[in-house]
């Protein structure tokens, strides 16, 4: 996956991702694609969450999966997840609930429960950091005023690091990808340095919906796992999501 | 880098927004979930129009962990235990997974494992 949260020359955040899946999940040899991530997309639906007729928060989601990975609470934060690869991984996680150690969340029950009930971008980012999880995770979160945008770096019990937008740094972005922000990315899988030439190319001044949609559609940063794209402009309530297709050459991931 | 060789790593694209061309496969339609509905009301409508997606992308599932394991016991193991965890998901999760079973017709381990995925999968 790539998400990005970005704040405009007028202090707008802008939050954009792609989300791949579907990586060693079967490679159809004829349509060089993943087999699973091919079967996803049809399951693309966006959803408007909505609690006495008004919307409580949207999302973009696969059909029959309960939980969050992409989410707007409209007018207060947008949130998306990163898969975050450890040996301390979910499977341990799920021994420890199998065996009634249940004091963890499932991560994305986790961001559902945030999208539903928190109020604020500083609301959602302390449940984020915070609460114990079954797996390890990245979190990337939005807010609705200038300098509120950030990557929670999760391990299953600790925040090891939250990584905040810092205009005085001329930090105007923050981008996550599936690496720790303060470690090389793994060489084969280098879809940070890209993403980020292309949001500097761009530059803060042109930075919008369009222009980050532009950024995620940029080869490798689109590849072969990526089933959707979504853009979100909190200030506006608008999440918006095309399914994607990477035809070749293409990066298989 | 060895992944910087184009053209797996093209310039950055201009101008391809509003979406179009051979990268854009389609929009997404839109879908209100009431959350004033009983947990396995919710997901209904939603499984009622993308039924053969799900049953679909189980069966890619399925056939896959078939092919790792071919006695089909992973599979068995999937319908005959993971149903057993869905009591101790927290509440409404655990009654919309029943839910999207229910309205699917995919067995609840299944269901159940299309929902925990990432869990399984961080390693």
């Amino acid at each position: 996956c790539t998400s990005l949260v970005a704040e405009d020359s007028n202090g707008n955040l802008i939050h954009g991702r792609n989300m791949d899946f579907g990586l060693f999940m079967g490679w159809d040899m004829k349509n060089r694609s993943w087999l699973i991530t091919e079967k996803l997309k049809p399951l693309v639906v966006n959803i408007d969450f909505q609690r006495g007729n008004k919307t409580v928060f949207k999302s973009t989601n696969f059909a029959g999966y309960v939980g969050m990975l992409t989410g707007i609470k409209p007018h207060a934060f947008t949130l998306t997840m990163n898969e975050r690869f450890s040996l301390d991984g979910g499977y341990i996680g799920i021994v420890e609930w199998i065996l009634g150690n249940r004091d963890g969340m499932w991560m994305s029950f986790l961001t559902r429960s945030v999208l539903e009930n928190a109020t604020s971008y500083e609301e959602a980012k302390n449940l984020l950091a915070q609460t114990k999880l079954l797996a390890p995770a990245y979190f990337i979160l939005g807010g609705n005023q200038t300098g509120q945008g950030c990557v929670i770096t999760r391990s299953r019990v600790l925040s090891l690091d939250i990584w905040e937008i810092e205009l005085k740094l001329g930090r105007w972005y923050v981008l996550e990808t599936n690496y720790d922000h303060w470690k090389e990315p793994l060489f084969l899988d280098n879809r940070r340095t890209p993403a980020m030439k292309c949001m500097n190319q761009t530059t803060q001044a042109n930075i919008s919906l369009k222009t980050v949609y532009d950024v995620l559609s940029t080869k490798p940063v689109l590849n072969k796992l990526t089933t959707y794209t979504t853009l979100m402009d909190v200030n506006k309530g608008k999440l918006e999501s095309y399914i994607r297709d990477c035809p070749n050459p293409c990066m298989p991931w | 880098s060895a992944q910087f060789v184009p053209p797996y790593t093209e310039e950055c694209q201009t101008g391809m927004y509003p979406p179009k061309g051979p990268t854009f496969k389609g929009p997404v339609t839109w879908y209100t979930i009431d959350l004033d509905l009983p947990p396995s009301e919710r997901w209904k409508l939603i499984i009622t129009d993308k039924k053969a997606a799900l049953v679909n992308m189980i069966q890619a599932i399925k056939d896959l962990a078939n092919a790792f394991v071919p006695s089909g016991k992973l599979i068995d193991l999937v319908d005959k235990d993971l149903p057993l965890i869905v009591n101790t998901l927290p509440y409404p999760f655990n009654e919309e997974i029943k839910g999207v079973a229910t309205a699917s017709g995919v067995p609840l381990g299944e269901v159940v494992l299309y929902n925990i995925f990432y869990e399984i999968f961080t390693v």
